[in-house]
């Protein structure tokens, strides 16, 4: 079975996408075949990975719509092993055309479950939008377990337990088996107090939780989507660059052990 | 007639809610009246005013949902002239409470339209959750203009046409006379060649819709919601503070020659 893993966190701006990108280009540089799912309507994990907006017309939208087959909507990036399924601004609607749907949190997790190439990859990222809406629900059912990338900043803190009584909820009643990964330090500055705090703060709370790893803020990292390639590709040796290529083998070790 | 302002942008973590609190700090401190309205399940602008959970109980949720009068739902914030609306966790459902409603788009603005209190402020401001949902629809709809903060970094600058159109289709079909007021450029790092190239791009498609003070990044700006309070009280001679003291001013210029 994949590892099929949701990246949330209904707080905007603390690095979802840009974990979604970095973290999938970064395993499929050492061999291991990835796909992204862009649960978005900005479309930006698709942006970030360069696709056109005329390539994005097979997206998550129509296969979530039934509109095409779950496996037609999956494209290759440029990346060897790197596969995404885009989004587009259609994705917007889908809360209110599936309002009446009693069924509409396991869309995703059924196509998922009938789909003969989804079996091919090693892992599955879905990148999911800023808010605890019926996509970010839908992504928790379909994954077995969610990353959640959290800003060293305060205001990110306080939506962490909201999350966790999300995750909870889900977990009771849709889908059994949804666990948290692991929680990733994103935009860490050594010469901010406050950034410090938080990650201490974090770390005390919630342990084994937190993953070693610890994303500095680095102007490398927003560069990169402006070229539309990860920050992996675009400067491999940035501090930004290291950090996700050392986040990808704590995870690979992690679901070694497991 | 008051201002009614919507602070909006669906691009996460971009300063909407820094962009509330402290340009309605620095409004009433020069004596404009001024409320705040928290429309975001998160709550963020209630936490960086100070406001505790356990006054969070009759708050926009319960006004949205009828249960108390609005103007019961105003609470005076630790500063002279500055109030709040606050929100609580309550909010995230409404969007499926009021599904079937075929006038949710409006309740907001004729909660405001029947407040009497309403009429004794300058300002309102209407802090908005990251996603063109139904909460930023009925913010918009309420509104007389809507305020735009950019963060100078390029996957923000991907989600303003989306945003231009949202405001588009609302005026056209919701509120005639709403219209965007204005372009607030944030986080804006002149050491950071991207933010200049972000900030020359926008000032150039949007030219006299682009307000001149510029909100620098600045550390004591993150700081002080983690003190219950805005950073024009917080540290009033940061960089941050007289960005937002100098941005109120030219509101109130503009505003003054309608
Ligand atoms: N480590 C980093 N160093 C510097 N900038 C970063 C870093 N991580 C992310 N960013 C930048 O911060 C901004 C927010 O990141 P990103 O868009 O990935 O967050 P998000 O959680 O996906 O946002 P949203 O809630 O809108 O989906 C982006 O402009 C991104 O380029
Ligand atoms: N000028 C600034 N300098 C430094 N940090 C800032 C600045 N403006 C905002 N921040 C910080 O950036 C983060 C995002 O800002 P904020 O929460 O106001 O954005 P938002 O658009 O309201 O986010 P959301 O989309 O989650 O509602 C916060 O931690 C805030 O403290
Ligand atoms: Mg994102
Ligand atoms: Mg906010």
């Amino acid at each position: 079975l994949s590892n099929i893993i949701a990246i949330c966190n209904q707080k905007g701006g603390v690095g979802k996408t840009t974990t979604a990108i970095n973290l999938a280009a970064a395993l499929s540089a050492v061999g291991k075949k990835i796909l992204i799912i862009d649960l978005d309507p900005q479309g930006n994990a698709s942006t970030g990975l360069g696709v056109e907006y005329s390539n994005r017309k097979k997206s998550i939208y129509e296969a979530l719509a039934k509109s095409i087959p779950f496996d037609e909507s999956i494209q290759q990036t440029q990346l060897e092993n790197l596969y995404i399924v885009p989004s587009n601004v259609e994705l917007s609607g889908i809360e209110s055309e599936l309002a009446n749907d009693k069924d509409k949190a396991f869309i995703l997790k059924s196509l998922l479950n009938n789909s003969t190439t989804i079996k091919t990859f090693d892992y599955i990222f879905i990148d999911c939008p800023p808010a605890l809406s019926l996509l970010t629900v839908m992504a928790m059912t379909a994954a077995n377990s969610v990353l959640v990338p959290l800003q060293c900043e305060f205001f990110a803190l306080e939506g962490l337990s909201q999350l966790i009584k999300t995750v909870d909820r889900v977990q009771k009643n849709l889908n059994p088996e949804l666990s948290i990964d692991g929680i990733i330090l994103t935009m860490f500055d050594k010469r901010n107090k406050l950034s410090t705090q938080v990650a201490v703060d974090v770390k005390k709370h919630l342990q084994e939780k937190v993953f070693d790893t610890m994303i500095p803020r680095n102007v490398r990292v927003s560069e990169a989507p402006s070229f539309g390639m990860p920050v992996v590709i675009y400067d491999r040796k940035s501090k930004g660059s290291q950090a996700y290529l050392k986040l990808a083998n704590e995870i690979i070790k992690k679901n070694d052990n497991r």
